[in-house]
């Protein structure tokens, strides 16, 4: 695992996220529940704690967004890279954008929603992308089924090296 | 005179190469190939980077091995610290 340069990490634990937009490729249920289920990897092993909050400023705010989204990091269309998202920190910080060109999915057609967001929150808590092929901080994506994922080791001891070990 | 389609097809994939370099591996924008910084060729060291990180077989040049996890879709965020 690797540390954003910087260490940059939130200094409270318990977070707030928002869904700015919804994909009209996927019900919105569906998103809400694979953003959900993307969150609670990370605060299933750490003492972070995430809140879903509607209208005002979330910690973590996130979006689909096309080609260029006025973030100096323009989207490039279908395929090519899929997401990105920005280091803990005030305003965009911590902040998760989707390519809205691309096919989200709940399942293996196209590119899983579930598990595009869930390494784009590695970064938006303060991870970099690790070199394990096996690691979900991995940059290229890779299928698994979201009924089957555990986070992988890589990834809980680098997140754990950042925020402790969970509570529970 | 037409360009060749081989001479066509080995500019397309280098530029491929060098905005894969530029948008992962820091590799700045105005840099001029046939600059050598301390005797090699910067875009062959971004790619010895890339190559390494990935696990490839690190030979600076953008093989076919290369030019698969090139291809792959991916996270946006640069793989190295900007």
């Amino acid at each position: 695992y690797v540390f954003t340069a910087g260490n940059p990490k939130w200094k409270r634990k318990n977070l707030t996220y928002r869904i700015l937009n919804y994909t009209p490729k996927m019900r919105r249920a569906d998103v809400d529940e694979a953003i959900r289920k993307a969150l609670s990897v990370w605060s299933n092993v750490t003492p972070l704690t995430f809140r879903k909050v509607e209208d005002s400023e979330a910690d973590i705010m996130i979006s689909f967004a096309y080609r260029d989204h006025r973030d100096n990091s323009p989207f490039d269309g279908p395929n090519g890279q899929l997401a990105h998202a920005f280091q803990p920190g005030e305003g965009i910080g911590g902040d998760v954008h989707l390519d809205e060109e691309e096919t989200w999915t709940k399942d293996g057609r196209g590119y899983n929603l579930f598990i595009v967001i869930a390494h784009e929150l590695g970064h938006s808590l303060g991870l970099s992308h690790s070199n394990d092929p096996g690691a979900l901080m991995y940059p290229t994506y890779s299928y698994t089924d979201p009924n089957e994922f555990l986070l992988p080791q890589d990834d809980i001891d680098g997140i754990q090296a950042i925020y402790g070990q969970s509570n529970a | 005179s037409p360009v060749a389609p081989e001479a066509e097809d080995e500019g397309k994939t280098l530029q491929f190469v060098e905005n894969y370099l530029q948008n992962f591996y820091n590799l700045q924008r105005k840099h001029h190939p046939h600059l050598k910084h301390n005797g090699e060729n910067p875009l062959a060291a971004k790619v010895k980077e890339m190559q390494e990180f990935f696990g490839l077989h690190v030979t600076g040049k953008p093989d076919l091995d290369t030019l698969e996890i090139m291809k792959k879709p991916r996270c946006g965020v640069p793989d190295v610290g900007q």
